[in-house]
């Protein structure tokens, strides 16, 4: 399963063969780049790739400079076909129903007050929040608090989120893509504002257009620990297409 | 030996 849903490589050295099972759709460059050492680090060979793509198939290469180049092909295609899912431009706040949000930006500064945050969540952006913690060894972003309106998730999908890094959602493009929103945030320093126009593959389900306003942004820091707040509101008016 | 290559390009064991 994890192969699957998070885009992980398993390789092995058979005495018949190098074998590598890969999802071409969900595998990352890093993923990519590890497996291509790992090929040229090899003796023998025959190599056969199982693709996952709505199940498993299977191509027997007979060289790892073929194997190789059938596998970047496979994600190169993949890739051409996720091109524009994830479309983002700036909002202006007056124009993004932006009561809730400027009350999250000045709820946020140095006196920030969890309760009056919670508030504004619940009441303002329909218990849509993602809170998310930078660990320092890692430097991975952790969710730790998740708000239940949002819709798309199974219960079990929910709870596998929580405690785990933000990349890891159902659609590990789209994690990936909401990660590299977090972290331009981690990195400037100043809240995040834009509208969103995101085709989301949930795992068993039809893509789906999803349209909201996003705000995120760095949550008053505490004992050393940073934070980050992610909060939006769906909107049907959104067009980025 | 089965061998897991992770997001980050690590090699993990299976």
């Amino acid at each position: 399963p994890i192969l699957e849903t998070r885009g992980w490589i398993l390789v092995e050295n058979s005495a018949i063969a190098l074998k590598i099972d890969i999802n071409p759709a969900l595998v990352s460059e890093k993923a990519l780049c590890g497996l291509i050492y790992w090929l040229a680090d090899q003796e023998g060979e025959r190599v056969i790739i199982g693709v996952c793509d709505d199940g498993w198939s299977h191509e027997v290469l007979p060289s790892r400079r073929l194997a190789q180049r059938r596998i970047v092909e496979l994600v190169s295609a993949c890739r051409r076909n996720r091109d524009g899912r994830f479309l983002a431009s700036s909002a202006e706040l007056a124009a993004a129903r932006a009561a809730p949000f400027r009350a999250l930006i000045a709820e946020c500064g140095p006196t920030a007050d969890r309760g009056r945050i919670a508030d504004i969540l619940r009441n303002g952006l329909a218990d849509r929040y993602t809170a998310v913690r930078l660990d320092p060894g890692s430097g991975e972003l952790i969710v730790e608090g998740m708000g239940e309106g949002y819709r798309g998730y199974a219960a079990g999908q929910r709870a596998s989120i929580l405690n785990g890094r933000v990349e890891d959602q159902p659609d590990y493009d789209y994690g990936r893509w909401v990660g590299d929103g977090f972290r331009q945030v981690l990195k400037q320093g100043t809240p995040l504002l834009e509208d969103v126009d995101a085709i989301i593959n949930w795992p068993g389900a039809e893509p789906r257009r999803h349209l909201y306003t996003r705000l995120v942004l760095p949550i008053a820091r505490k004992k050393g620990e940073t934070w980050l707040l992610s909060a939006s509101l769906e909107r049907s008016d959104i067009d980025l297409r | 030996e089965s061998l897991l290559i992770d997001d980050e390009g690590r090699l993990r064991k299976y």
